[in-house]
């Protein structure tokens, strides 16, 4: 498999990141 | 088309798929007014039913249990939703995976700093403000004989696609931006302002002013 | 289901998906062998028919045009890959989702940078590889009692989860840490050592040192 091509695919490195202030956010505006 | 229970918190916008194919299809599905985000979807019984705690959750009357919006809005679609010929229902599909794999990642990381609910990044924001004109010019060239994603009625693809911009219309995107949309806006404002869309969201207020992240 | 070429490079487990599906459902689908990633994808010819530049990209005999590896895998799939039953079919897409939403990113977040094709973050490979053991766990919980992950035979769920697990499971994924997930391991062994799948995907070599990233 080409690393040069791998690196050449969008992939969402942050979804983390995203999740968690997604949650924490909605978590919040529940209470 | 299955009935049965949504476990969501509200304003959510994957729930909204679900929903909206639920008035289109006539599926009696109905949110838990009881559910709590963060202590409902926390405890043993929820646990049990949808072992990752996540919402949206489904559970219908025959106590089929699933998650993921997409697969929910799948269950409670009709057979028009999902698409009329093979390659319709091929079509939307692929609009269903172009608005979790493109659009929302997009959204995500211009919406949440700007809203402050994530940490600001100056480069990942200009990012995905440019991200976004690309998914805008690609569905507004699309756009530009079509009133409908995928045949001639609204289908899983309009409704999965308009959700996940539904962000950004709504705290990002203003006039001066979506200005040379024409396409898309047209055609995002048909499906917004649809009376069944309508009935989920509530009457959808525009952008005015670009939020912007306050520490 | 369709027949027609498909565009990719080698090696590309989002079009494992669709080949796979073809060697099921009997799909004449063939992957085009003068495709050049970064040329052919760039010319005007193929931006015609995919104006989004990306790839896997499929066009059928009938010149029918789909990008999105779901929608091309759904497309060139028979009726068994997709679901027996309404709600297997619904489970179909849940774990389709499920690997799209949550295997894949928590997967480039550890393979990546371990690869070295995007910087390292300490922080957040770390959390990638507490993700990954959720979705471990997750999984290995629901395999206990079932040989695929909807009904009796595989699925387009057992196809999506198995390829988004295979760049896991090749370069970071060793001995020691699958250990404890027998029944993935199990499982994720069956598929991929599927004649039908190894056709695609060739003989999976599985990690035996975790690769670690290399300024």
């Amino acid at each position: 498999m080409s690393l040069e091509i791998l690196a050449q695919e969008k992939v969402w490195l942050e979804k983390a990141k995203y999740a968690d202030a997604e949650r924490l956010y909605y978590e919040k505006m529940s209470k | 088309m299955a009935s049965g229970t949504l476990y969501t918190y509200s304003n959510n916008s994957r729930a909204y798929k679900a929903l909206i194919a639920a008035q289109y299809s006539g599926a009696d599905v109905k949110v838990d007014p009881a559910f709590e985000f963060g202590v409902t979807n926390k405890d043993e019984t929820f646990l049990k039913k949808f072992p990752l705690g996540k919402v949206p959750a489904f559970e219908s009357n025959k106590k089929e249990y699933l998650t993921e919006s997409n697969a929910i809005a799948y269950f409670v679609s009709n057979e028009q939703l999902k698409g009329s010929t093979p390659y319709e229902k091929a079509l939307v599909q692929q609009f269903i995976s172009y608005a979790d794999n493109e659009i929302l990642p997009a959204s995500h990381a211009w919406v949440y700093p700007s809203l402050s609910v994530a940490q600001f990044n100056k480069l990942s924001v200009e990012r995905a403000i440019e991200d976004v004109k690309g998914i805008f010019t690609y569905l507004n060239n699309y756009l530009l004989t079509r009133t409908y994603l995928v045949g001639e009625r609204i289908t899983l693809a309009d409704i999965s696609v308009a959700c996940s911009l539904l962000q950004l219309y709504q705290h990002v995107i203003n006039p001066e931006f979506r200005q040379p949309y024409v396409n898309v806006n047209r055609w995002f404002d048909t499906i917004v302002n649809q009376p069944k869309v309508v009935k989920v969201i509530g009457k959808f207020e525009y952008c005015v002013k670009s939020a912007e992240f306050n520490q």
